[in-house]
């Protein structure tokens, strides 16, 4: 997976993510994944003012209750993208299934439960980088304001790392996540990071809006053969879009 | 940074001045409704009546997958993540009961296809 969050001249934010699934399973993702992506309103009545309404948007695989990308409209945006630790999933399913780790969160429904009950970036920045959770992840987390955008690399039972956007830093207008910390360098044949990089190095801050993401999660090999939808946030104006996607012909495999 | 090798090679796409970006694409995508103020039982009826056929299609490659290598595994996966099941909080369980029920599969591989982020972490 790759995700994004860059912000424009303006102070204006564009979060996006490519979702890269299924590797070695075989699965076709022309009849079993794309058929199955779809967008989902969340709504519910609001407690204050009596009235039913959007709470928020997300997209989803059809029967998975969870949440990979969601967006909370004036609030926040979420994308996940897997963290691969020797701590990983399995201790923490173990954890729950025993007993031990009864409060842990799985990964998807933590992020489900921050778009429901927070209304802000900063909130949502704690919740997601302090509650106990059952597997690593990267959460990458974009605001509504300039400068509101940030990784959060999950372990557990803490966070190991942050890294933001700093506005301040004329080389820091955006934030690559592939499946690796920031700090550390890439696996050589799962390189999306530098042509990722490259890419909005070519696309220029100036140029940041959903064109111009899409474009740069449209290249090789930030899109490769796992790539099964791009999916495009606006928290200041509530726009999410999710796009299938496809890499026809000779494409990497992962 | 390792170059892959031609035809692999990395390419950005604006190099070609290409624009890929068509906003009508997203449409290609549905839009549903979940009220959470519904039944959680309930909530996810219509998605999973008119998904039924494809959720048992995505659950039968994984157990593709499987069987060949543990014949038996199908009744162990079953039951194991069905324990699972019991165990979550709802309104998640709950959510996954209807699901199961509406689509006819098993509670398990409903469970089992939930937790997936966690299983793939291996």
């Amino acid at each position: 997976c790759t995700s994004i969050i860059a912000q424009d001249p303006n102070g204006h934010l564009v979060h996006a993510r490519n979702l890269d699934f299924g590797l070695f399973l075989g699965w076709d993702h022309e009849n079993h994944l794309r058929k199955m992506v779809i967008n989902i309103n969340w709504i519910r009545t609001d407690p204050l003012t009596g009235k039913k309404g959007l709470l928020f948007k997300s997209n989803n695989f059809a029967g998975y209750i969870g949440i990979y990308n969601g967006l909370r409209p004036k609030a926040f945006s979420i994308t996940a993208n897997e963290r691969f630790m020797a701590e990983g999933g399995y201790v923490g399913m173990l954890s729950y299934l025993f007993g031990e780790d009864p409060n842990g969160r799985w990964m998807s429904w933590l992020t489900r439960e921050t778009l429901i009950n927070f209304d802000n970036y900063a909130d949502a920045k704690k919740h997601l980088s302090e509650t106990p959770m059952l597997s690593p992840v990267y959460y990458i987390l974009g605001g509504v304001n300039p400068g509101e955008g940030c990784i959060i690399h999950r372990s557990l039972n803490g966070t190991d790392l942050t890294t933001s956007l700093n506005p301040s830093d004329p080389e820091s207008w955006y934030v690559l996540e592939t499946n690796y910390d920031q700090n550390v360098e890439v696996l050589f044949v799962d390189d999306r990071r530098t042509p990722g990089n490259k890419c909005m190095q070519k696309l220029g801050q100036q140029n940041v809006n959903f064109a111009g993401i899409y474009n740069v999660l449209s290249s090789r090999t930030t899109l490769n053969k796992l790539t099964t939808y791009t999916v495009m946030m606006s928290v200041e104006d509530s726009k999410f879009e999710t796009h299938l996607q496809r890499c026809d012909g000779l494409c990497w495999p992962f | 940074h390792v170059d892959l090798p031609a035809p692999y090679t990395d390419h950005c796409i604006l190099n070609d001045g290409v624009n890929k970006y068509d906003p009508m694409n997203q449409f290609d995508v549905p839009w549903f409704e979940v009220d959470l103020d519904a039944d959680p039982y309930h909530r996810w009826d219509e998605i999973s009546g008119i998904y039924a056929d494809n959720i048992n299609g995505l659950l039968g490659v994984i157990k593709d997958l499987i069987l060949p290598i543990f014949p038996d595994a199908l009744p162990f996966i079953d039951t194991l993540f069905a324990d699972i099941g019991e165990k979550l909080p709802n309104p998640y369980r709950e959510e996954i009961h209807g699901i199961a029920d509406v689509t006819g599969i098993p509670i398990g591989q409903i469970v089992m296809y939930n937790v997936f982020y966690e299983i793939f972490t291996v």
